[in-house]
């Protein structure tokens, strides 16, 4: 040990975790690097973009919310991979992926943000912050770019990426856990092969304390994701019950 | 368990991602 693991994890098991949870995250990240190469990053033309601004509020609401699902859908089929996840009781894998795989989405968009040009890969192209404003939350926008924009600067690797989606999506803390102790042991246990990983990438030592401060970023952006949403629901109760993806309703208690 | 029927199925499911 060098003094930064626990008496009861070997580095030979902390590199195993590193490779079990990055292989996790190649198998599930929605876009190989390859393929965003090949993405060519073209952006919206300003007839596309007028056309998605020009697009009835709920339409747009509801294209978003297709796409979050789908990219969710990733992230759970990263969750079922992480080593321990699944036997964790059924109720805590419910309540962590409630709380956290929206989380794991906006820290997953900065592999598919273009920081130069403040654009997402969203509907085949790349999409600058007016492209949502048909949404009607330019103040949630703007705060989910400028989330992606500071991840983006961080230049994580995949390895770390992975480590650092599988440790949010581990929270012990998150309301409503029944074996609390157990999801802690397998997030310490995340924690310090992120740590292993960033010291062997020779990371500076202020990388881990940027990725500290992301957590609260990351849980302020989806209760002001919750917060939208409500005030959408409010006036578009029909459309979010006849035409949201379930799985947006059964997370976001839509 | 019916509150959250699509992600107990997700969870109990052995796809991968090619079948998302």
């Amino acid at each position: 040990s060098d003094g930064e693991t626990s008496p009861t994890t070997s580095m030979a098991e902390l590199d195993h975790l590193v490779q079990v949870i990055s292989k996790s995250h190649l198998e599930t990240c929605q876009y190989l690097r390859e393929e965003l190469q090949q993405m060519s990053w073209q952006n919206f033309l300003q007839d596309e973009v007028e056309s998605y601004q020009s697009k009835p509020r709920e339409v747009m609401w509801q294209l978003c919310a297709v796409k979050i699902t789908e990219a969710i859908q990733y992230v759970v089929e990263f969750a079922k991979r992480i080593d321990g996840f699944m036997d964790l009781c059924q109720n805590d894998q419910i309540v962590l992926l409630k709380a956290g795989s929206l989380e794991v989405v906006f820290v997953r968009m900065c592999r598919v943000f273009d920081s130069q040009n403040n654009t997402v890969y969203f509907d085949g192209k790349f999409a600058g912050p007016e492209v949502f404003k048909a949404l009607g939350c330019d103040d949630l926008i703007t705060s989910v770019f400028d989330f992606a924009k500071s991840m983006c600067s961080l230049h994580l690797s995949e390895d770390e990426l992975a480590l650092f989606s599988a440790f949010i999506l581990l929270s012990a803390d998150r309301t409503w856990l029944q074996e609390k102790l157990q999801v802690e042991k397998l997030q310490q246990k995340t924690q310090l092969a992120l740590q292993h990983l960033l010291q062997k990438n020779q990371r500076e030592d202020g990388v881990l304390n940027k990725l500290r401060f992301k957590v609260s970023a990351l849980r302020s952006l989806c209760s002001r994701h919750t917060e939208k949403l409500s005030a959408f629901r409010a006036v578009y109760p029909d459309i979010v019950r006849t035409h949201f993806p379930p799985l947006y309703k059964e997370l976001f208690g839509a | 368990k019916e509150k959250h029927k699509i992600l107990h199925q997700l969870l109990q499911n052995s796809t991968s991602p090619v079948d998302l």
